[in-house]
């Protein structure tokens, strides 16, 4: 999948995923 | 409803217990999101209710290159709205 993670010098965790399709709208 | 274009919701069950919680920040508006991140839209992170600020959380996510620096107050106001509620919720809930 394209989830990437991103940490931050906080040490805070980011996890950025594609929007599911079932959540789109108007698409 | 406010058209930010910025939704946050609970990503795990509530217990009302825990400080840390999992949050699930929407981009309904992709052109918020920056280069690589664009075809993203679903943003899981932490946020603990006792030490954290949201505004603190969304300068965290403009400084690893998720948002423009602008959309920093948009979803520092999203991450407000919902902590605001999940503390109010935790206030309400008398344990049993």
């Amino acid at each position: 999948s394209a989830t990437t993670q991103v940490v931050h010098s906080t040490g805070r965790r980011f996890i950025v995923s594609p929007v599911p399709e079932s959540r789109l709208k108007d698409q | 409803a406010e058209d930010t274009g910025v939704r946050v919701e609970l990503a795990e069950e509530n217990d009302g217990r825990k400080a840390s919680i999992a949050l699930r920040l929407w981009v309904e508006d992709p052109r918020k999101l920056k280069g690589k991140y664009k075809d993203g839209g679903v943003i899981e992170f932490t946020f603990d209710l006792e030490k954290e600020v949201p505004e603190g959380v969304a300068q965290e996510m403009v400084e690893s290159g998720l948002f423009h620096e602008s959309d920093a107050k948009i979803v520092g106001k999203s991450i407000r709205d919902r902590v605001a509620l999940i503390k109010w919720r935790r206030e309400r809930t008398v344990p049993s």
